[in-house]
């Protein structure tokens, strides 16, 4: 049977959440060179029963809505990044060296149950 | 306060003691900016990309540098007849490289100036040698010790790039924090000149626009997993 999709606001519902640092709210605009900032986008939301059975959640999730529905001791299943991106980073260090330097796995792009 | 606090965090987070508080902004270098914008370019189009591997250089590596030359030129009189036109001590402080990490590239870059083809100019040939740290450097004339390079340069020149990897591999290993080398440059006159004015004018164009620098690529596997496979 379809599963009716929850009334009210998709607000509280499990997604990315978007946040911007810039490098010059920091200061750091004096030494990093490029990029501008960097996304600190985070993940933050309900994940219901009926949320684990389509939004790009993993079966798992879908086994612990199952259980915490049958015994609220089981946790809810939490909201977590499904997808992430690396950055690059052109700055110069204190002895006049041009660096430019790689960070996995540092920006959301997708989020979960 | 706590904005201090996180930034600490931050800094420590990026592998960074303290924020750096450079005087003056360095020209970023082709090479940096060109890899830099491509990364760019493909996580903003959203492609999966390995940024442990630096494809422009085709060598694995997750941190570049570039150190630029602070040594000195050793002759600037007139260049001698059929002596060097340019002796050079080149100087890399290589203090910031503390981190564990592979080597992967070591390349040093000499710009021999502008290409230019209004007129062909003579063949120059550059000789690297390495200077021994210990004791030499603070005379004006330090030693060169093995010589690492000879190579000859047809005119137009432009960029000659040396593969510095295993003098590095060494200088690694010694602990030592920088590294000398010894270059000289000879211009090879054009036998039907007569007073060698081309070669005068390489030599001073040389003299003017030389520029060396030192590319620098580590892998730390700690942020690298070995090429890793498709993730399930």
């Amino acid at each position: 049977a379809a599963i009716p999709v929850p009334k009210g606001s998709c607000r509280s519902l499990c997604h990315r959440h978007q946040l911007f640092i810039s490098f010059r709210d920091l200061g750091w605009h004096k030494w990093v060179i490029a990029p501008k900032g960097f996304m600190a986008n985070y993940c933050h939301g309900d994940c219901p029963f009926s949320m684990t059975t389509y939004l790009n959640s993993s079966n798992y999730a879908f086994m612990q809505a199952l259980m915490h529905a049958v015994d609220p001791n089981v946790p809810k299943a939490v909201c977590i990044p499904t997808k992430l991106s690396p950055i690059s980073m052109l700055y110069q260090d204190n002895d006049e060296n041009v660096v430019l330097r790689h960070y996995e796995d540092m920006v959301v792009d997708e989020c979960g149950c | 306060q706590t904005s201090r606090f996180q930034e600490y965090d931050l800094l420590q987070f990026l592998d960074l003691e303290r924020a750096p508080s450079p005087h003056r902004f360095q020209p970023v270098p082709p090479v940096l900016r060109k890899i830099f914008q491509a990364r760019e370019a493909a996580a903003a189009g959203g492609a999966s990309q390995d940024l442990c591997y630096v494809k422009e250089l085709g060598v694995r590596g997750n941190l570049l540098r570039l150190f630029p030359d602070h040594g000195f030129f050793l002759n600037t009189q007139e260049p001698s007849r059929d002596g060097p036109c340019l002796q050079k001590f080149l100087y890399f402080n290589l203090s910031a490289v503390k981190e564990k990490g592979k080597l992967t590239m070591a390349r040093l870059t000499l710009d021999l100036g502008p290409r230019s083809y209004y007129h062909l100019r003579p063949e120059v040939v550059v000789s690297l040698f390495v200077v021994e740290e210990r004791g030499v450097w603070g005379r004006p004339h330090p030693k060169p010790g093995r010589m690492l390079a000879l190579q000859s340069v047809p005119g137009p020149q432009g960029p000659v790039h040396f593969n510095l990897q295993g003098v590095l591999k060494d200088w690694n290993g010694s602990g030592r924090k920088n590294l000398g080398l010894y270059l000289e440059i000879l211009a090879k006159g054009d036998r039907y000149s007569g007073v060698n004015v081309q070669v005068e004018n390489t030599c001073d164009r040389l003299m003017r626009s030389l520029h060396a620098s030192l590319l620098v690529v580590t892998l730390n596997p700690e942020h690298c997993h070995p090429s890793s496979r498709k993730r399930r």
